[in-house]
């Protein structure tokens, strides 16, 4: 696939997931 | 290392292509067995990989003795309730951790060996009824619960003589959790699959329920094994014990499917089909990139989950149908068992 099927990648998921997930 | 360490000697016996059968134990008391898995046990100074078998009433903790030789070192008698799983714990020395239940799991104790008293015990950690299980390293057991309409999941931290350190309770979903898996070096990760054919991520450390994907209709009753992330992307090995068997493409006993989790629609990127070989899958047993399987022909498939390629099968042999397949902690080889308690530890 490209990058652009995949959509926006981050190798920072966990991190940015974790900031923006409810507590 | 840890295979020569169990067993110097190979045994004369079927060769399957990667699998090399390094020895044999056999539980001559047990009439049925449920499940075998392997811990690390220190014992005077010497740290060595053992062997434990279980079957409904009893669980066998075995040491090798000679070439070829297993001795079973003490038998853990739990007659109320019966044993319906081993569960493994990584990296954990002198724990054996065990679901007991009838349909579904009812208590989960700890076996373990006291030097204080000189003797060996069992202790209780969790019960209710539980529907999924996982141990994860630096002896951490997570499960899924349901009380009423509740769910409840929860991290239990172990201590070293079998108490309970700590409790974290985790954001449940609304699905049932059917599984649980850990994502290969990340210690706060862990994923999980949904009666609703989801893969979720929580972050350990907060409780906090991360994403929710869908794996798709394709194939229900996903039952997650490991996960790893590379370059952005968790890959997710899941097996489906429910697919049913089709003559003209196979059951994928596993695959590996990519998610994006950053993705507003974090669809399914990729999926790899492992070689098709006879029959569907039955139960098996994920370590690192190696999927082993037993199928509903009485074989034993073994999967390089990586290239998507067979590496080895063990057909049924005399004693008939394979029932366990399970990796030796640290991937020291793999232990195939029939239902009459023999237990076959193969080098890979």
């Amino acid at each position: 696939c490209s990058e652009s099927d995949l959509g926006p990648i981050s190798l920072n998921w966990f991190e940015e997931l974790s900031a923006e997930a409810p507590p | 290392d840890t295979a020569e360490q169990l067993t110097p000697v190979l045994l004369d016996g079927p060769r399957e292509e990667s699998l090399q059968l390094v020895s044999e134990l056999k539980d001559s008391s047990c009439s049925c067995a449920v499940d075998v898995s392997t811990v690390w046990w220190e014992a005077a100074g010497c740290r060595e990989l053992r062997v434990v078998t279980a079957s409904e009433s009893t669980v066998s903790l075995w040491e090798p003795l000679a070439p070829d030789c297993w001795g079973k070192v003490y038998t853990w008698h739990l007659r109320e309730i019966p044993v319906i799983q081993i569960i493994s714990l990584p990296d954990t020395c002198n724990l054996v951790c065990v679901a007991l239940g009838e349909l579904e799991i009812g208590e989960i104790r700890l076996l373990l060996y006291s030097s204080e008293t000189d003797s060996f015990k069992h202790s209780l950690v969790k019960t209710g009824n539980i529907k999924a299980v996982v141990g994860l390293k630096d002896r951490r057991l997570v499960s899924s619960s349901r009380a009423m309409q509740e769910q409840q999941v929860e991290m239990v931290s172990l201590s070293e003589t079998g108490g309970s350190k700590d409790r974290q309770t985790l954001m449940p979903p609304e699905e049932t959790v059917t599984a649980f898996a850990e994502v290969e070096g990340m210690r706060e990760a862990l994923v999980g699959t949904t009666a609703g054919n989801s893969v979720v991520v929580w972050n350990l450390k907060t409780g906090q329920l991360l994403r929710k994907m869908h794996v798709g209709y394709s194939y229900p009753a996903s039952i997650c094994h490991r996960a790893y992330s590379d370059s952005g992307l968790l890959f997710v090995v899941l097996s489906h014990p429910l697919a049913k068997e089709s003559e003209s493409c196979g059951s994928p006993a596993f695959r590996v499917v990519a998610f994006n989790p950053v993705a507003t629609s974090p669809v399914i990127r990729g999926c790899i089909r492992p070689c098709r070989v006879s029959g569907a899958y039955l139960e098996g047993d994920v370590w690192d990139t190696a999927g082993a399987a037993v199928l509903t022909s009485g074989a034993v498939a073994v999967w390089d989950l990586l290239q998507g390629r067979c590496a080895a099968v063990l057909p049924p042999g005399p004693a008939g149908h394979w029932a366990l397949a399970r990796w030796a902690t640290g991937g020291a080889g793999l232990l195939a068992g029939h239902r009459d308690g023999t237990v076959h530890l193969y080098r890979y």
